[in-house]
């Protein structure tokens, strides 16, 4: 554990507890893409299937249920308790576009053809690609309420950090993993617009819009 | 470090 992947995993948390709040504060999910939630939901239980069969730490089993749990509470709030304020209508991104591929790319590369294996490599092409449907429906609608800016770059946040991580592990255990780093970079890269609009504009106390 | 297991990161 060093400082990057530290402050990765809390800008991760960070992220999925801003979202909660804003759904439950407003009582409503209008802004976020219910398909990116289960996108990630998906990314968080093919991944963390090791729960039942590795353990590493307290600490690592901790937050891989904290993950699982709270992206299932998010797409309950969805779409069931706050169902009725769900944007159908600007959520309409098709999301096996994203699995589909995502899959096949993890039966082609990965580090080992087993089916844990595989599926942690679905996992981590699906992550990269997750947020999509979300930044989609921001285009889509023009703008994002200041909450979901919020969440939106401390999830970016995360894996960028985690690139650093990758980086400072390299160095000093020589550990890498070419298959999370090259994800990450494509995660990261994703954001970059997001994270450009984020600093030029709501840090700077205004509305999230996208230039007409 | 086989395959990059087990999975310690997140």
């Amino acid at each position: 554990m060093n400082i990057f992947r530290l402050a990765g995993d809390l800008s991760h948390l960070l992220a999925i507890i801003l979202l909660l709040i804003k759904i439950w504060k407003t009582r409503s999910c209008a802004g976020i893409s219910g398909k990116s939630q289960i996108l990630f939901a998906i990314v968080y239980v093919s991944r963390y299937l090791d729960l039942v069969t590795t353990f590493i730490s307290v600490y690592n089993t901790f937050m891989k249920l904290v993950f699982i749990s709270t992206s299932v509470a998010t797409i309950y709030l969805m779409y069931v308790k706050f169902k009725a304020t769900y944007d159908h209508n600007h959520d309409s991104f098709r999301i096996e576009f994203l699995l589909v591929p995502c899959f096949l790319l993890a039966l082609l590369i990965n580090n080992a053809f087993t089916p844990l294996e595989i599926l942690w490599t679905f996992s981590i092409y699906l992550e990269a690609v997750a947020i999509l449907p979300q930044l989609f429906l921001v285009s889509k609608t023009g703008e994002a309420e200041s909450i979901t800016s919020h969440y939106l770059f401390a999830l970016g946040s995360y894996r960028a950090l985690y690139l650093l991580n990758w980086i400072y592990r390299y160095y000093a255990e020589g550990h890498y993993d070419l298959i999370a780093i090259f994800a990450g970079a494509i995660q990261t890269i994703l954001y970059c617009d997001f994270f450009y609009l984020y600093i030029t504009k709501v840090l700077k106390g205004k509305k999230l819009q996208l230039p007409a | 470090d086989l395959y990059g297991q087990p999975k310690d990161e997140l």
